[in-house]
């Protein structure tokens, strides 16, 4: 519990859209460069979810200061803060 | 529901209609709160084998198995990461880890849609008959991506491509947000490339109304849903010992109150709270309540919470005042004590009635269901209206449809009203809510696609919309009911859905991929930011001329210069669009006519005549408004008709300064 209450302090979640275009030829596989792109952004951060055809890209949490190194990734087009919607 | 498919006109024998087989092929998804199984209404008896596209399954959990899902639930998946990554790992002891449905909205919302028919329906013997969804043969996925404590957008997403990649033909979205570019609007993003792949996003317009520009879900290849009423009410009488009476509505069923007058107060006079009135938990003094009815006013808290605050109080009864936001509008609720809600006018009296210090009595009766009710539908005064707020060139709401006490299936999780306090099981509930309207249109939705497999989402859209009803049988408008006043498009779109005129809607504003990314370029997107929204590359052309206005949508918004301030001088402006309509239809001969109350302002079409001879056979038109301008704010309304004498092609026109 103490552990997700820091991590909540710290750490917001964010969907990250990828440009596949810009996907270097030495990856095979653009989840293996997503997960790359996000551990030099981020060592700790995890992958909540891949998005392979309604975007491109995936979700994570992240720091401030992890979220402003992944926009500065080649190949990162934007992210995307998560939101709350609720029923209507 | 029950109901609703009657008021919809929605006959068992109707020869439009498609057939059970040809339903059967449509598959709805739903991203809400999950689903119940074991209700009858997800009864598979009589349904064909699943159709051999779909590519879902059935996920396992928390007192979820696969062999809960059957020929009408054909899958059922749960999101929760991005939930979990928030507020920690879900307590399994209160809350499902699975599809299953623990707040009962996913399995009101499933069954609206496509619920198998269920004889002796009815919620405490309220609403009873046989209840059914708008497609009653067609099939359910449900994904469940909202929980306890709401729905993030990293588990909506994840939810969407599931059931794009699932193969789902319709989905129905009861959810929504704040508002933000297409580009970082994630359903936007989501129904962006479900519309690419066939699919008709359905969603609810929102709960904001009556408040202008109150609208959510506004993407232009999303059908955004508003409420209306059905003429189906619940009456409850309250009288006063002044002999007055007053029909509000409930769907209390317990123990009738005595049948002496009791002794009646003020929540705002029972409290030493400044919004007493509202009858917050732990806001009302014991001994000004205790044996007495409270009037407490609507707002602030849940409506059937009031009732157990005033019953914790030592209240015997409650009366729900309206108050000037809710108009006239009567929200039936299962109370926990005997109670009604009243409209404006009724609970102002009240208020009066208690103010003369003549020991004020009252007693609360209620009546059970009322059907027949006229005039039906009315806009529910919660329905977010427009104009638009995002692009106000693209009229939203799309349409309305029955969004108010509506009964559909429930969860056996939760009693209806949801509170804690309340151990009733029932297997269904009757609420209200944009979420209630959304998935009849996509039910509806999913009978014009079972009826026409080859038509593009943004085609469905337009016969729905195109053959929507804006006035009653006598030729007056539909009432907007937080007035008393006849509505605008701002209010109802296209107007109320009338699904059978849609099953033959004779011609189609069709609309592409290619249309929807011109509109992108028209909002001067940059190729990231359509690249967002599109998940694909599209570039914009520097030597075209890309107009909002000429994106091929079944309505018009038009914004037209204002008059300065402190200028007498009108000045004249005017506005050209261009349409395309394609023959669906047998050949024909269109003839277009517009109506308009205001005389300052000229619609002209051209050409004013379109003969079509072929199925499929495309003719464009133009329609040049010119207007005087006006005071910032002004808004005025036409529409624009093409009919064969048989069909009739309806769009609105909505005219801002």
């Amino acid at each position: 519990k103490a552990e997700n209450k820091h991590d909540q302090l710290e750490r917001r979640t964010y969907i990250v859209h990828m440009d596949k275009s810009h996907m270097p030829a030495s990856f095979e596989d653009h989840h293996e460069w997503y997960y790359s792109s996000l551990r030099s952004a981020a060592d700790s951060a995890q992958m909540l979810y891949t998005y392979n055809s309604v975007i491109h890209g995936f979700s994570t949490r992240l720091t401030d200061e992890e979220a402003t190194s992944l926009e500065n990734q080649p190949g990162t087009l934007s992210l995307v803060p998560e939101t709350r919607y609720e029923l209507h | 529901t029950t109901r609703t498919p009657a008021f919809l006109g929605l006959g068992i024998n109707d020869k439009l209609l498609p057939t059970s087989t040809s339903q059967g092929d449509v598959i709805i998804g739903l991203i809400d709160t999950g689903v119940w199984p074991e209700l009858k209404s997800f009864d598979d008896m009589g349904l064909d084998p699943v159709p051999s596209s779909w590519k879902g399954e059935c996920e396992e959990g928390t007192n979820f198995k696969s062999s809960n899902c059957n020929r009408k639930l054909i899958g059922a998946r749960f999101f929760c990461k991005g939930y979990e990554a928030i507020l920690g790992p879900i307590d399994e002891s209160t809350e499902s880890k699975s599809p299953r449905d623990d707040d009962g909205h996913g399995t009101h919302t499933a069954t609206t849609a496509a619920g198998s028919a269920t004889t002796s329906a009815n919620l405490f013997g309220y609403a009873s008959g046989t209840a059914r969804g708008m497609a009653p043969h067609a099939r359910i996925a449900a994904y469940k991506a909202c929980w306890l404590g709401g729905c993030f957008t990293s588990d909506i997403l994840a939810a969407m491509e599931k059931a794009i990649d699932e193969r789902v033909d319709i989905l129905s979205m009861s959810i929504g947000g704040s508002i933000s570019e297409y580009y970082r609007d994630t359903v936007a993003v989501g129904a962006f490339t479900a519309m690419k792949k066939g699919i008709l996003v359905s969603c609810s317009a929102g709960n904001a109304g009556p408040d202008s520009g109150s609208l959510s879900n506004l993407a232009p290849w999303i059908t955004t849903v508003g409420a209306g009423t059905i003429d189906r009410d619940f009456p409850a009488y309250v009288i006063l010992g002044d002999g007055r009476n007053f029909t509000g509505a409930s769907l209390y069923s317990g123990k009738p109150l005595p049948s002496k007058l009791l002794s009646l107060t003020y929540a705002g006079k029972a409290s030493n709270m400044t919004s007493g009135s509202f009858c917050m938990t732990g806001s009302l003094n014991s001994e000004d309540v205790k044996g007495k009815i409270v009037v407490c006013d609507r707002g602030g808290n849940s409506r059937v919470q009031k009732g157990l605050v005033v019953r914790k109080a030592g209240g015997v009864g409650m009366i729900l005042a309206n108050t000037e936001a809710y108009g006239e509008e009567l929200v039936a609720d299962a109370h926990l004590i005997p109670a009604a809600s009243l409209g404006l006018k009724g609970a102002e009296d009240i208020k009066k009635y208690i103010s003369s210090g003549r020991k004020p009595t009252a007693t609360i009766g209620f009546s059970g269901t009322e059907l027949g009710v006229q005039p039906s539908p009315v806009v529910a005064s919660f329905s977010s209206r427009g104009p638009n707020p995002l692009t106000p060139e693209i009229l939203k709401p799309d349409l309305i449809a029955p969004g108010v006490n509506i009964l559909a299936g429930w969860t056996g999780k939760v009693g209806p009203t949801g509170l804690d306090g309340d151990t009733r099981h029932v297997s269904f509930n009757i609420i209200s809510g944009t979420s209630m309207s959304c998935p009849h249109l996509s039910g509806l939705a999913a009978l014009v696609k079972a009826s026409h497999p080859e038509w593009s989402p943004a085609a469905i859209k337009s016969a729905l919309m195109t053959t929507a009803y804006t006035a009653y049988k006598n030729g007056k408008t539909i009432i907007d009911v937080a007035t008393g006043l006849p509505s605008t498009p701002f209010d109802y779109g296209a107007g109320h859905v009338d699904p059978i005129a849609a099953l033959d809607p004779g011609l189609v504003y069709d609309a592409t991929v290619k249309d929807y990314v011109d509109f992108l370029c028209a909002l001067n997107y940059s190729s990231d930011q359509i690249k967002h929204t599109t998940a694909e590359e599209y570039s914009c052309s520097s030597s075209k001329t890309y107009k909002l206005g000429d994106l091929n949508y079944p309505s018009f918004a038009v914004t037209l210069e204002t008059t300065p301030e402190n200028q007498d001088r009108k000045a004249m402006s005017t506005m050209k669009y261009t349409r395309t309509l394609t023959n669906v239809g047998r050949p024909a001969t269109y003839k277009a006519s517009v109506s308009t109350h205001t005389a300052s302002l000229k619609v002209i079409v051209e050409p004013e005549s379109l003969s079509f001879n072929t199925i499929n056979e495309k003719k464009s038109f133009t329609v040049t408004v010119s207007a005087d301008s006006m005071p910032s704010g002004t808004s005025s309304f036409a529409h624009l008709t093409w009919s064969d004498g048989k069909h009739t092609v309806t769009s609105p026109i909505a005219f801002t300064w």
